[in-house]
């Protein structure tokens, strides 16, 4: 059965996406069977591995409105183990839409059920927002990861993101946990990083990943040419973090 | 009558705080009567210029709820020229308690129409969303400065900032217009940068302001002492940047 891993923080630019793609796809260079599921209207990750957007036969939004999708709609990706399940744009609409439902934060929930079984990894990007589709994926995940840059101001926000993850704990999903919190963008030369970091640790203490995110530009220029960092420049400092990260996560789950 | 300039962008972590604490300390170097007006209940703006977010007798919220300041609980900052008016967490919940007034979209309008006699400027730093608190900012603007971060996804999600401009302009505020685009956290050695720069100028023009904004870590430190940069480090390319914006913001309206 495959482990619901959703990345999350509600805070915006802090790494999510880059995350998501990026251990999505070092999982499947470890020959993980991993799905991608974009759950940000902006749709970021389905453009960050070379899924076109437009007139997709399926979609997460289709995912929540209980169509179950047949394995040809998955779309594959450059990488084998790496199949993504897009975003749309209309996932902006289905906030609204599900909103008066009673089943309303448990849609992904209900969707991913027989679907995560066909994978070892089912990774969720998350939007920058604490709203329904953010609950959804809270509620449908067995453990999030939660990014923070390396910038002042990081820690900001997380008592909101982790009371929310409490209450879908004790409403919707009993076995929610932290996975572990990563810190993303970390810039060696500068004094703030080195600060940040260490006052993550000291606050979270062994729930952060070993393994850091350095600011790499490489990890920033992948998505214009709709790759994984490990497609577009194996040996750069951004690839072989993803890879540690996957290697360190795997690890925690022999 | 003070300049009513707000500094939106929906999008996350794009420098919209930065933009709005240091082109308001820069114009008060400038000797302009400026006040920085924090509408984002994470309250980064009124820590940047060290004002102390708790046990504060009046701030946003009062002005929201229609309490006009006296001239003694707008905050000083450590530049004469620059007054803040302070967020505060309880900014989170006015947009529910408004939600059902007819008035809710024109409040800061009402609060700030006073108030802004008393400044040559005054710089509304927005919350990264299109909710309530924007629309808010975008009703009581003269004009708008859209901070673009120079990575790949800069321009996504402009297209439904300036819709929803447009849609405040032609409901609440005939004369909204943008003041300009400004790119940030250029890094001149990143190809990528360039291109974003490049495609960002092809598509708006003159719209984009010549000065951009280096990435330079002082401009990061800075917050973390609770001062703009021209006083954490007057020397630094940051610095400079932001100078430079006030200038040429200056010179367009003389
Ligand atoms: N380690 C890194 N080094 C350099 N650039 C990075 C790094 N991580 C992310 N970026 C870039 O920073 C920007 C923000 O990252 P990303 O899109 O992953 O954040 P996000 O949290 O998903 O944002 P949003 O909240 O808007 O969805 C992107 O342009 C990305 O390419
Ligand atoms: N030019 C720059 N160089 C280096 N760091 C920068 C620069 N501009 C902003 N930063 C840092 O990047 C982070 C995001 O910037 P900022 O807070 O201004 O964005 P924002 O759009 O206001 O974010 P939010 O949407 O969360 O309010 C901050 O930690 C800030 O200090
Ligand atoms: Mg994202
Ligand atoms: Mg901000």
């Amino acid at each position: 059965m495959g482990r619901i891993i959703a990345i999350t923080n509600q805070k915006g630019g802090v790494g999510k996406t880059t995350t998501a793609v990026n251990l999505a796809a070092s999982l499947a260079v470890a020959e993980k069977k991993v799905l991608l599921v974009d759950m940000d209207p902006q749709g970021n990750a389905t453009q960050s591995v070379g899924v076109e957007r437009n007139g997709l036969p399926w979609t997460v939004y289709d995912l929540l409105l209980g169509v179950e999708p047949t394995d040809d709609v998955l779309k594959p990706t450059a990488l084998d183990f790496l199949r993504c399940a897009p975003s749309t744009r209309d996932l902006v609409g289905v906030e609204v839409e599900i909103v008066s439902e009673a089943d309303r934060a448990t849609r992904l929930r209900s969707g991913l059920g027989p679907l995560a079984a066909r994978f070892d990894f089912v990774i969720v990007d998350a939007p920058p927002s604490l709203g329904l589709l953010t609950l959804n994926c809270l509620a449908a995940a067995d453990a999030i990861i939660i990014p923070l840059q390396c910038e002042y101001f990081a820690m900001e926000g997380l008592g909101a993101l982790t009371s929310t993850a409490d209450l879908v704990k004790k409403s919707y999903n009993p076995r929610l946990e932290t996975e572990g919190i990563l810190l993303t963008m970390f810039d060696p030369r500068n004094n703030l990083s080195h600060q940040v970091a260490k006052e993550v640790r000291d606050f979270f203490g062994s729930k952060v990943f070993r393994t850091i995110i350095p600011r790499n530009v490489r990890l920033g220029e992948a998505p214009s040419f709709g790759k994984p960092v490990i497609l577009y420049d194996a040996a750069c400092p951004g690839a072989h973090a993803y890879l540690a990260l996957a290697k360190e996560l795997l690890a925690r789950h022999r």
